[in-house]
């Protein structure tokens, strides 16, 4: 899922 | 994970032991808003609600219950501390923190990663950062004298979102090939508000002299 890029910063 | 985002948490992480430090060797928080660190206890709790659902790595776990425990603590101390307490500057803090919160609400509903809660949610923390430093850059305007670590925190804070936006242009380049209008849009923002700050910071800086900011 192309958010988890987005989530895997603070 | 690339150097650039590390740096940035690292600095990010550097901000809130400058803070602590001050607070607990000089046990005074003149000069630091109680308004900006309320905004930021919100902004990591209600970006940090994947917590216990998402595992992303033991230091992405630890770096959020590190950013929320410190945040909370920052505020515990300067609300109820006994001596701390008297120090904090509230005829200055008057910056109504609480305005900024119904905007970046309405804007996460109209502008959110998805619709569902938690990134409704998580989209309003990432505009609720980008002006959470407005109570502390007004107060800095207020203060006659800022201190050295006080000073510090704010540009290591301010250099933190830049070095993410660094990291945002890396994995642009390297891993996503994809535009992420939310954090890049809000971080380019936040970043900008301290450019005031960062002038004024590093003039004092080269000058050998006490850091002032106009009111």
């Amino acid at each position: 899922e192309e958010d988890d890029e987005m989530h895997d910063e603070l | 994970m690339n150097i650039f985002r590390l740096a940035g948490d690292m600095t990010h992480l550097l901000s809130i032991v400058v803070l602590l430090l001050k607070i607990r060797t000089t046990k005074s928080c003149a000069g630091i808003s109680l308004k900006t660190q309320e905004l930021y206890v919100i902004v990591f709790i209600t970006r940090y609600l994947d917590l216990f659902t998402r595992y992303v790595s033991f230091y992405n776990t630890a770096m959020k219950l590190v950013f929320i425990g410190t945040s909370v603590a920052i505020v515990w101390y300067m609300r109820l501390h006994k001596v701390v307490k008297q120090t904090y500057s509230r005829d200055e803090d008057t910056f109504k923190h609480y305005l900024l919160i119904p905007p970046c609400f309405i804007l996460a509903l109209l502008i959110p990663l998805e619709f569902t809660v938690t990134e409704i949610l998580w989209s309003f923390s990432i505009y609720l950062e980008a002006v959470a430093i407005l109570p502390q850059l007004l107060l800095l305007q207020r203060s006659s004298n800022i201190d050295n670590l006080t000073g510090s925190y704010v540009f290591l804070l301010g250099a933190y979102r830049a070095l993410y936006i660094v990291n945002w242009v890396y994995r642009f380049f390297t891993e996503t090939h994809k535009i992420r209008w939310i954090p890049w849009i809000s971080g380019l923002v936040q970043t900008a508000l301290y450019a005031d700050f960062f002038y004024y910071y590093i003039k004092s800086w080269k000058n050998h002299e006490k850091l002032r900011l106009p009111a």
